[in-house]
């Protein structure tokens, strides 16, 4: 799956 | 941060601040299920183990306010208010949801280290937790308007989420899918019970 950068959302 | 982001996370906040209330001012915690709060504490708790990792103060005060308060819900629901948590009405076998969400997070995650997976794990968790609870209403079939408006600022919560991946995959270019395909069947639950409540 596409990878986000960083997890930023809570 | 985008208007539908802050705003769930406000009724994430709310929904807890309900839930508190509830418990605090009638000193009981009946028709709660304390399998769906321990399964939010481990949540939490799995979640953010990059707690260390700096991303904002918001990002950082919020994240220990989740962990705080979803243990101190457990703490209220098995030792300060414990008489008044029925167990037998809250028989939902969550063992088959944390077998299961370990399983997939060990399947499909972005990549395979103890805190992606852990993080993938709590995802999925997130997703079904809410299942004691409804099964508990299911059973009892009768909500206190207080557990009600806990459950409609949770869902209120989920579905503005929805309305955030949309914004920020149209302004940023922001794609997460375990995330998306997680949080649509989460929200798919919470619609459930609404459309339900609603009818009758």
């Amino acid at each position: 799956p596409t990878k986000p950068s960083f997890h930023d959302e809570l | 941060m985008n208007f539908f982001r802050l705003t769930a996370d406000l009724m994430h906040l709310m929904s807890i601040f309900v839930l508190l209330l509830k418990i605090q001012k009638t000193r009981s915690c009946s028709g709660i299920s304390f399998k769906t709060q321990l399964l939010y504490a481990v949540v939490f708790v799995t979640r953010y183990l990059d707690l260390p990792k700096w991303i904002s103060l918001y990002n950082t005060l919020m994240k220990i306010f989740f962990i705080a308060t979803s243990i101190y819900i457990l703490y209220l629901m098995k030792v300060k208010f414990r008489a008044t948590y029925d167990p037998s009405q809250d028989t939902f076998r969550i063992e088959f949801l944390l077998g299961a969400c370990l399983l997939l997070a060990l399947v499909f995650n972005y990549s395979f280290s103890f805190i992606e997976v852990l993080w993938t794990f709590s995802i999925y968790l997130e997703a079904v937790a809410i299942l004691p609870q409804l099964f508990m209403l299911s059973r009892t079939g009768e909500a206190e308007t207080i557990t009600t408006h806990y459950l409609f600022a949770l869902g209120a919560y989920r579905g503005l989420y929805l309305l955030n991946w949309i914004w920020r995959f149209y302004t940023e270019n922001y794609a997460d899918l375990i995330v998306w395909i997680a949080g649509a069947i989460q929200t798919a639950l919470y619609s459930d019970f609404f459309y339900i409540y609603y009818k009758k």
